[in-house]
């Protein structure tokens, strides 16, 4: 928590706040965090229906956020994403900072239609985002 | 960039999709990373989707051949066995397919069938054309799929003896092929319990589907009596229950990285050694009522 709070001493804006309380919220509480965020869709709605049969709906889910200037463990972030991230800082501002991307997916059963009017069962790898990283 | 010509000779580009989908003509995609590119082979339509530039064209794509309703019946219990209802396969399920194949058999060679029927009205002639089977899907386990339609009579037990015979192209001959090799089976079940009869022809089929045989030609006679001889019942009243053409069931092992590798998958949760793959052991089967979608043991 030390280390944590050392991040975030670092990230403490120049001017100083009036309400106390409500600048420490901010860190023990950060907002718009690289985080899963739901998502569900229907294939009506993408006028698949036609031809896949089953699920009717779908979860793909996605990952939306900031990512912290230094990321921990919780993320599982390689070295690189910190490095990356002292380049944008330091050296070139044109490197993108790291972004929130997916880091696990589980599978996904369709039933679908083929053209020839076969129908076939396939699980599809990496179709529902269930974790997110920083990269 | 790429250019369209070059995109074409990418040979990278050959496992993307299927000639016939044009998709090579998507550049964007195709200037993509190798390893990304290769999830947008998981559903050609999705890669349509994301070419066509504003997006008009792929609503109003060419209609699909409808499935017969019975056999979609069929797919759909299958699905539910295999997914939850939100569509995530089923990990207490340790069956080995990642993909199940259903195709009903093409109306050609009608006039032969006709006159089978007037003669002998159990014996069908059935193609099936396997366009649809890729490369990387490899057979675990094929069926010969009969659905009983409701007007059979409920009965205490039913025999049903099937012979089945695979047929060779003849490339001369304008009539249909000749018989190259057949084989006979004998089921025994009872209708209340089952809609649909499951003829394991595996063994028969393997060697036709290893070696990409694109169309299977055979001829299919089932004759249902009411009755059971190992009970010492007197079979007698047929049943007609090859007037609707089956459909042929592939059990297939999708070994492409887009596909969902169960025992993969287990093995990365449970840190487990890897099992042996075991290729006729499905453990789960489709075949509908109570207790029949039982592990292999009892089918055996």
């Amino acid at each position: 928590s030390r280390r944590r709070r050392d991040e975030n001493l670092k990230e403490a804006p120049a001017t100083p706040p009036y309400n106390l309380s409500e600048y420490f919220k901010q860190f023990l509480f950060p907002q718009n965090e690289c985080e899963l965020h739901n998502f569900r869709l229907s294939f009506s709605q993408l006028k698949w229906d036609k031809w896949i049969i089953a699920p009717h709906r779908y979860s793909p889910q996605y990952c939306k956020g900031d990512c912290p200037r230094v990321v921990g463990h919780r993320y599982g972030s390689p070295v690189h994403t910190m490095v990356q991230n002292i380049i944008y800082e330091k050296l070139d501002s044109s490197v993108p900072k790291p972004s929130c991307v997916p880091a696990e997916y589980s599978p996904l059963s369709v039933l679908t239609i083929e053209p020839d009017g076969s129908i076939v069962y396939k699980e599809y790898e990496d179709m529902i985002a269930t974790k997110c990283t920083c990269r | 960039p790429h250019s369209r010509g070059r995109v074409v000779s990418d040979k990278t580009s050959g496992f993307l999709v299927a000639p016939e989908d044009n998709a090579s003509e998507l550049n964007p995609l195709l200037r993509l990373p190798k390893g990304v590119r290769r999830g947008y082979a998981l559903l050609p339509p999705l890669l349509k989707v994301l070419s066509d530039q504003g997006h008009q064209n792929w609503e109003s794509e060419a209609p699909r051949l409808q499935p017969d309703s019975r056999a979609l019946r069929y797919m759909k219990r299958l699905y539910k066995m295999s997914a939850t209802k939100e569509g995530i396969p089923k990990a207490n399920k340790s069956h080995l397919y990642n993909t199940v194949r259903l195709f009903t058999p093409c109306s050609e060679c009608k006039h032969r069938h006709r006159d089978l029927m007037k003669g002998d009205v159990h014996s069908v002639d059935l193609l099936f054309n396997l366009d649809r089977v890729t490369a990387l899907e490899h057979l675990l386990k094929s069926v010969l799929l009969y659905s009983f339609d409701t007007s059979v009579p409920i009965s205490s037990s039913i025999t049903c003896m099937c012979h089945l015979s695979v047929k060779e192209h003849d490339f001369s001959s304008q009539v249909c092929p000749s018989f190259s090799h057949s084989i006979a089976f004998s089921l025994h079940f009872e209708v209340r319990k089952r809609k649909w009869v499951e003829i394991d022809v595996t063994s028969f089929l393997q060697p036709l589907i290893a070696t990409k045989r694109r169309n299977i030609h055979m001829a299919v006679n089932f004759t249902c009596l009411v009755g059971d001889p190992q009970q010492n019942t007197k079979l007698e009243n047929p049943i007609n229950v090859a007037l609707v053409p089956p459909s042929l069931l592939l059990y297939l092992n999708d070994t492409s990285e887009q596909a969902y590798h169960r025992w993969n998958s287990l093995r990365h949760r449970r840190k487990n050694p890897a099992r042996p793959r075991q290729r006729n052991s499905l453990l789960v089967e489709p075949t509908g009522d109570k207790g029949e979608g039982k592990p292999q043991g009892k089918r055996a």
